[in-house]
């Protein structure tokens, strides 16, 4: 029985589509069958594993939008294991042309149910922002991981952000969970990571992973060559990271 | 006769923030009458100028959503000439409250006539995404600043950008120019900040400052103390770029 997991966090550029390519090719290592689904209509998830923009596939546009099957969407990456459906831009027409809707925000959890049995873990890379398309991710999901850039601005947003996720358990999904916080692009040297972990891990109402990933510049160059990390430099800080990440979740340590 | 510049990227996290903060306060510094307004109700620009969320002022929402005057929103900062309207958690909702709405996208284009000629220079910062309360900006504006991250990601979403920028032009605001792209969070250390600079300068259709935003750590701890870089450390890396940069806007020096 698969495990839907969004990877959310409202506020840009905290790392979200880095930790959805990488945790999922690391647990794809562990033999594990992964699914990225990209639901960004930025497409950065569909670049950074490799997607072909001139391919004819079916993409989540034509999932949600025009009702295509889930299933027929899903393509291969380099890594056994490893699949993925890729985004489109015009995805981001997704707030008005169901605007009159009602079910438009759980599009996606009808659809899901039809290949949730074939995968152990299902990711999706949501946009920055809490619009329709993070809904279907939200409600479709069982649990949620939450990237924090070690930053000011991303600390502030977790009030915000939690209390997005209560409305979302209150009404749309009762049992959605909060797997953990990852704090992402830690740079040790700098006082004000250090006090961001230390006030997160003090005040934060959720698990808060032991695993940190650390500021690596070949987490922002491996998007250009179309690979995860592990596939563009493996013994590089920021792969061994998301495979330690990876190894955290499989085996269900509680860090804090 | 005031100038109205939106700080436009639907990528997250390019440092849309943190130049409408640092350019409006180094402007102000040069004598420029000029208002910062928060349009993204992440509220990080109202933060990061000292607002207070436990006072009563109006907010944004309160202009957009129920109508208030605009000119009765405009809050001082420690700086003279420096002026700024908070935002509100609550404007998320302006999608949905107009959603049947067709002038939604040009309310504020109707409140800013009013207060447009007390100012020199207005600045909106928006929110990541091509929603409801960016297009209200870019239709009220007369041009728009691009700051971009030297990362990969940011540079592929500069030709969506592109895109929405014509279609804005095309049939809501045929006025709309592009002032610039700002190159932010600049390392010179990585050759991937050199790539993309190299890359853009020679591929964008735009108009590139030949000021370059460097990585500075002052730059981020500057909002928790809700002072903008040039109060919180006026000497540093990272204001002095924000006065170069405005002094490059004032003058009009055509860089490359
Ligand atoms: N640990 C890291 N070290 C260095 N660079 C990183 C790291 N994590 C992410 N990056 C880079 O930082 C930028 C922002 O990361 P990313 O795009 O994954 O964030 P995001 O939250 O998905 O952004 P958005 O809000 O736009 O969807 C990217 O250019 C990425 O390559
Ligand atoms: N030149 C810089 N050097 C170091 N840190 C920076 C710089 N510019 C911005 N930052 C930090 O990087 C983070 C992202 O910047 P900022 O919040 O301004 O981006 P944004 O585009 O407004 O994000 P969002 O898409 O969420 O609105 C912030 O924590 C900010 O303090
Ligand atoms: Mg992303
Ligand atoms: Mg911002």
């Amino acid at each position: 029985m698969g495990k839907i997991i969004s990877i959310v966090n409202q506020k840009g550029g905290v790392g979200k589509t880095t930790t959805t390519i990488n945790l999922g090719a690391s647990l794809a290592a562990y033999k594990k069958k992964v699914l990225l689904i990209d639901l960004d209509p930025q497409c950065n998830a569909s670049t950074g594993v490799g997607y072909d923009f001139n391919d004819e596939n079916l993409t989540m546009y034509d999932v949600l939008i025009e009702g295509d099957s889930i299933a027929e969407a899903i393509i291969d990456t380099k890594l056994e294991n490893y699949h993925y459906i890729p985004s489109d831009r015009d995805l981001v027409g997704l707030e008005l042309e169901f605007a009159e809707n009602p079910r438009r925000n759980f599009i996606l959890k009808e659809q899901i149910g039809a290949i949730k049995d074939k995968f152990d873990y299902i990711l999706i890379d949501c946009p920055p922002s809490l619009n329709s398309l993070t809904l279907n991710a939200l409600i479709a999901s069982d649990s949620v991981i939450i990237p924090l850039q070690t930053e000011y601005y991303a600390m502030e947003g977790l009030v915000n952000l939690n209390n997005t996720l209560n409305l979302i358990k209150k009404s749309l999904n009762p049992t959605l969970k909060v797997d953990g916080i990852l704090f992402t692009m830690y740079d040790k040297r700098t006082t004000l990571a250090r006090m961001v972990v230390k006030d997160v891990v003090e005040a934060a109402p959720y698990h808060v992973y032991s695993t940190i990933i650390p500021r690596n510049i070949v987490l922002s160059e491996a998007p250009s060559h179309g690979e995860p990390a592990i596939l563009y430099s493996k013994s590089s800080v920021g792969a061994r990271a998301y495979i330690r990440l990876a190894n955290e979740i499989i085996g269900g340590k509680r860090g804090k």
